[in-house]
């Protein structure tokens, strides 16, 4: 589920 | 977007401003790596290899193209541009940087939140930017005095992931699924590695002295 997470950060 | 993610964000931006400003008002790079300037680069091209195809927002993609645009342009100016380029000191800086990134990209093999091309890709960036301060660190530590401008470059640039950690706690505690420990572990060694960077440049504020790391 982590890698679900949009990677929003910079 | 959280005011310590934000204030992370400006802070990166800034020690890139400020670089920019040492090395085109002095027209030199003294004092600056170029191998920790070639890692960063390599840091945002590996990074945001979805630059095109994943939107979070214009700010997020306004600020990959800066990141990137400005990465490459400072390692252009330090490998071409003729002053900037006479300035550079190669045998002070020595670190063997290739030895990051396959330590880097080996790990992300290993260590990723998914076995998928872009993943591996963002583990290995950020495990890289954990480390792509240490031939910038040995460089200070060999060229004595530091000039002001590349010292604030390098506090502002550790200041940066010190307040992401700051915005991952915060995330943690307000989302509830939120769990970024691949990001959250390197940055935490990533600021670490700036302790020592960080005593001495604070003693050099308190006694408004030069600032200087012992070798």
């Amino acid at each position: 589920p982590e890698a679900e997470q949009a990677k929003d950060e910079l | 977007m959280n005011i310590f993610r934000l204030a992370g964000d400006m802070t990166h931006l800034l020690s890139i401003l400020v670089l920019l400003l040492k090395i085109y008002a002095t027209k030199s790079c003294s004092g600056v790596s170029r191998k920790t300037q070639e890692l960063y680069a390599i840091v945002f091209l590996a990074r945001y290899l979805d630059l095109f195809t994943d939107f979070i927002s214009v700010y997020n993609t306004f600020m990959k193209i800066v990141f990137i645009a400005s990465s490459l342009a400072i390692v252009w100016c330090i490998r071409v541009h003729p002053m900037v380029k006479r300035s550079y000191d190669k045998d002070l800086d020595t670190f063997r940087h290739y030895l990051l990134v396959a330590a880097s990209f080996l790990l992300a093999l290993f260590l990723h939140e998914k076995f998928t091309f872009l993943e591996i890709f963002w583990a290995f960036s950020i495990y890289l930017e954990a480390v792509a301060i240490l031939p910038q660190l040995v460089l200070l530590q060999r060229s004595g005095n530091v000039d002001n401008l590349t010292g604030q470059y390098v506090f502002f640039l550790g200041a940066y992931r010190g307040l992401y950690i700051l915005n991952w706690i915060y995330r943690y505690l307000t989302e509830p699924r939120f769990t970024r420990w691949i990001a959250c572990v390197s940055g935490v060694v990533q600021t670490a590695l700036y302790a020592d960077f960080f005593y001495y440049y604070f003693i050099s504020w308190k006694n408004n002295s030069k600032l200087k790391l012992p070798a």
